[in-house]
């Protein structure tokens, strides 16, 4: 544990927080893409299987449970509660295309042939890419909430602070897979748009709105 | 876990 590591994992833990707050808060889960969870859902199923297998640390599996029940608990909120205010004209992003490749990936690259690595690796490689449908829906409207942006800004930030964690690493541990590593840069690029727009507009206390 | 792989990361 190191302190990127640790900001990087409150950053994740802020990110969804704030989102089933939100949902919560507002009674509505408008301008949140539906899909998007739904595959943050099966990244934490897949990656945290190991729960019942292997024992790191009380921290380690805490978080591991607290992650999966939120986002359990968002697609909860999502699907049933508050269904109505749910806006899937707008999320109409095709998540077999980010799902079936993901799963070929996870089986041409992976460290070691067995189900359980092979789950991890297709959760991390997953993860890179949960995001697009958000992101899409986002381009799509045109705008997002102040608080939306938030999130996005959050659960960004956590895999661009892991980058310095698995740096900080390599100088201290010895540190290397290349999968997590290339798969954590790729996602923390694709928020890079995101992250100008939050910095040039919602810091300044403007709405996130697309030209 | 072993330290030297991801696995101890969340």
């Amino acid at each position: 544990m190191n302190i990127f590591r640790l900001s990087g994992d409150l950053s994740h833990l802020l990110a969804i927080l704030l989102l089933l707050v939100k949902i919560w808060k507002t009674r509505s889960c408008a301008g949140i893409s539906g899909k998007s969870q739904i595959l943050f859902a099966i990244v934490y199923t897949t990656r945290y299987l190991d729960l019942f297998t292997s024992f790191v640390s009380v921290y380690n599996s805490f978080m591991k449970v607290v992650f999966l029940t939120a986002s359990y608990g968002t697609l909860y909120l999502m699907f049933f509660k508050f269904k109505p205010t749910y806006d899937h004209n707008h999320d109409s992003f095709r998540i077999l295309y980010l799902i079936i490749p993901s799963l070929v990936l996870s089986f041409i690259i992976v460290h070691v042939y067995t189900v359980m690595e092979i789950l991890w690796t297709y959760s991390i490689y997953l993860e890179a890419v949960a995001i697009m449908p958000q992101l899409f829906m986002v381009s799509r409207t045109g705008e997002a909430e102040t608080i939306t942006s938030h999130y996005l800004f959050a659960l960004g930030s956590y895999r661009a602070l892991y980058i310095l964690n698995w740096i900080y690493r390599y100088y201290t541990e010895d540190f290397l897979d290349m999968i997590v590593i290339i798969a954590g840069i790729v996602q923390t690029i694709l928020y890079c748009d995101f992250f100008y727009l939050y910095i040039t507009k919602v810091l300044k206390g403007k709405r996130l709105s697309l030209p | 876990g072993n330290p030297k792989d991801g696995k101890d990361e969340l």
